[in-house]
């Protein structure tokens, strides 16, 4: 299963549509403080389940809507998707190609996709269930994960174990 | 459970130790311990480091450094485990010195013959280890977008003198 | 007390937008704010930070480079009301990009006119704006040891080779 | 009041004696991983007072003691000491340079010294109150004190201002 594509529309500071390709098995992010970055980690994260606001380093579910700025008005809805190529058929499908998309509107409405197809939430979590990128895996580790295992947090080190037997 | 638990935890107490020793040395010690052997499930689990002859006498006695490369060590031990298709590092790398953003950026390489990575940095070491680098950029105020870069033209791109 | 605490806290937020427009940008907006004004000496205290045109709810919706950044600037602030005869840094730098560093170090040379700074550091930026260097190393396993070292010598000398 | 000199011997990693001048006004320290720059921070704060455990990265008291390395055997007791030049006159004292030591000993025992002379530890903090190097004055900042301002830990951010007052 290799990671192809991620598109971000209206999700935290990305105003505007972007597209990043993974062609590559090794991919670096860089840019100045507040750029963005850790913003595209939330944003896969997001699109992958992620439930935590704390995760998402959010208040309020909402403030993953871009907020406006000066020369921008708040957007009406955050949409992430993110492409994957089934190889190995780690995705219990018949595509080749799987595609999952999540929205969220400021009226609080949510939605999820599967291949362009609305679905539910539950859906993508039993998709990704058996993959190791469920939203909660030790595959996203942000600094904050490593501190996780070091304070073996609420048994973080308990669990990743459970994740990986 | 109990039974899957105990295998999973002893493999990935290899592993551990295999990983550690490749990110310290081939002499230092380390281990993984199930302190309630009868209930693993509900056990607490110590991490026992050992650095470089070094005798700390629990985690919190080691450097900034040495817990994020033991931290490391043991999410890689995870993986080996059981490998996820990408792996995610936000500024994993920053409390390490060059010697250790090397030797991590190794094991990086070695695994993505497996799996792809995405590395967040602000490193120069990290940067140059990579197979393609993406610019993150403020567009106009408060906008986010991102371009391709190349490490090789970083100090003379516009958007990149910005970056640094 | 009540009245110096408020004098001083009005002394103290002045000094923050000064230094926070320093590290940011001219046009930055940012405050601290006493929650309690009848009661300055049990009140909690917010900090707000809007860089760059950005309009973050609260602080925790910065970036993690940000935050590093605001919450320096509020420690010179206090700085600047009763300035100490030396400070020291352990690696608050890593966070942060090459241009912020670049004016993290600004700072810290204009007031190291009537103070001392003692700055632990990784950062190649942070290492050639300092008068001297004293490198910190391992003498035989677990016993350390320091030397006074020379930037531009650092890549021959044998101990830094270790060290970078 | 200006740092002069930092002596070390037997303070956790620094089994062997060892001393740092200072003559400029702005030192970097730099080094590898674990090689001791934290616990020069940590030596300092020490000397000056420090009594908090979880400020020094300690379990136990006895831990600022040399503990052993494979080629050198524990340390019977830890002692640093720090020289100030009492320029403007900070330090209320007539003495033109100030010399403050601190030890511990394995069995527990703690000596405090000003100028060679036995003080108490209470001597120590009523010399540095007013100078704002207290040991927990905002002077020390270690990458936690960043955070402790961000998070406001324990009224951290009322203390300062107090502190300043
Ligand atoms: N809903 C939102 N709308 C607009 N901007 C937002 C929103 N949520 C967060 N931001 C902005 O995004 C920026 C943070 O971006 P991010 O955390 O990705 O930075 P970064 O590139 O990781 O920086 P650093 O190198 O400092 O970690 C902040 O300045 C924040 O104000
Ligand atoms: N009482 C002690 N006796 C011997 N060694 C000790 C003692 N206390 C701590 N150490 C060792 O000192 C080392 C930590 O040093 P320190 O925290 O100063 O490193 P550092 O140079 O700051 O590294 P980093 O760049 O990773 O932050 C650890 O490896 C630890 O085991
Ligand atoms: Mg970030
Ligand atoms: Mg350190």
């Amino acid at each position: 299963m290799r990671l192809k594509k991620l598109e971000i529309k209206g999700f935290k500071s990305f105003a505007n549509a972007t597209v990043l390709n993974f062609n590559e098995n090794v991919v670096g992010v860089v840019g100045p403080n507040g750029s963005g970055k850790s913003n595209i980690v939330d944003a896969i994260r997001w699109v992958l389940g992620e439930q935590k606001g704390k995760e998402l380093r959010l208040d309020n579910k909402s403030d993953v809507i871009f907020n406006g700025a000066s020369t921008k008005k708040p957007a009406g809805v955050a949409q992430v998707s993110i492409t994957f190529s089934n190889t190995k058929n780690l995705l219990p499908t018949e595509y080749n190609e799987v595609k999952l998309s999540r929205y969220l509107y400021r009226n609080g409405d949510s939605e999820y996709h599967l291949n362009g197809v609305k679905c539910r939430l539950k859906d993508i979590h039993n998709l990704l269930i058996d993959t190791g990128i469920g939203s909660n895996s030790y595959a996203i580790i942000a600094l904050g994960m490593v501190e996780d295992i070091l304070k073996d947090k609420d048994h973080a080190r308990r669990k990743m174990f459970e994740q990986v037997s | 459970a109990k039974e899957l638990f105990l295998t999973t935890f002893y493999k990935v107490r290899e592993n551990f130790i295999r990983v550690f020793r490749s990110l310290f040395g081939e002499n230092d010690s380390c281990d993984l311990i199930l302190l309630d052997e009868e209930n693993p499930l509900e056990s607490g689990i110590d991490i026992i480091a050992r650095p470089k002859g070094k005798r700390p006498l629990s985690l919190s006695q080691l450097s900034g450094g040495e817990m994020t490369l033991t931290a490391t060590a043991l999410l890689f031990a995870f993986y080996l485990q059981k490998p996820a298709p990408f792996c995610i590092f936000d500024e994993v790398d920053a409390p390490l010195d060059d010697a250790n953003v090397l030797k991590f950026n190794n094991i990086i390489q070695e695994f993505s013959k497996d799996s792809q990575f995405v590395i967040v940095t602000h490193n120069k070491t990290t940067m140059a280890e990579v197979d393609v680098l993406y610019g993150v950029y403020m567009q106009d105020m408060g906008v986010s977008g991102v371009s391709p870069v190349d490490f090789r033209n970083m100090k003379h791109d516009p958007i990149l003198s910005n970056i640094n």
